[in-house]
């Protein structure tokens, strides 16, 4: 553990927090898309198989639990509990075309010839895209609840802090795990021009909104 | 045992 991969977990932690408040304070899942949502608990799950053959920490466990229960919470909020704020007619992205070729990516690339290895890197490279249809809906609608950018940009930040933890991974252990760094940086790269707007704008006070 | 390094990220 390093403090870059810390504050990482921290942002991935505090972007979870920052959603769920801002679903029940506004008692509203509005500007959220729940494909994003539910490809997020298809990561967590895949990818956290590994509670089950390999314990490293009680902070890993108890991080790999809380994001597994956590998202499963919001597709409880979205398709239960606030169900009517859910506008699945500007949801539109087509997840299917994201799922397909990260299968695809992942039976290319892993580890090991395992299910559990195959579907951990199927969780890397559906992670690096599951932003998509969030950011498609945004740039849809053009603008933005400030909650809700914050969400995104703590979200965004989290993939963004693992770079220097894996560079610092390289320097100090020699360790180098190149499927998640590659789906990592075209993460982080989705997120460019999200957090353009978010520090030229959302920061200096403005709301978030998109030139028409 | 030694834990692969992409059983510690998160």
């Amino acid at each position: 553990m390093n403090i870059f991969r810390f504050l990482g977990d921290l942002s991935h932690l505090a972007s979870i927090f920052i959603l769920i408040h801002k679903i029940q304070t506004t008692r509203s899942c509005r500007g959220i898309s729940f494909k994003t949502q539910a490809v997020y608990v298809a990561v967590f799950v895949t990818r956290y198989l590994d509670l089950f053959t390999t314990f490293v920490s009680v902070y890993n466990t108890s991080m790999k639990i809380f994001f597994i229960a956590s998202s499963c919470y919001i597709l409880y909020l979205m398709k239960v509990r606030f169900r009517p704020t859910n506008d699945p007619s500007i949801d539109t992205f087509r997840v299917e075309y994201l799922v397909g070729p990260c299968a695809v990516l992942a039976l290319i690339f892993n580890y090991g010839y395992s299910v559990t290895e195959v579907l951990w890197s199927l969780s890397i490279f559906l992670e690096s895209v599951a932003i998509l249809p969030q950011l498609f809906m945004l740039q849809r609608t053009g603008e933005a609840e400030t909650i809700t950018t914050h969400y995104l940009a703590a979200l965004g930040a989290y993939r963004a802090l693992y770079i220097p933890n894996w560079i610092y991974r390289y320097f100090s252990e020699g360790y180098v795990d190149p499927i998640s760094v590659t789906a990592g940086l075209v993460q982080t790269g989705l997120y460019l021009d999200f957090f353009y707007v978010y520090f030229t704008k959302v920061l200096q006070g403005q709301k978030f909104e998109l030139p028409a | 045992e030694e834990v692969p390094g992409h059983h510690d990220e998160l």
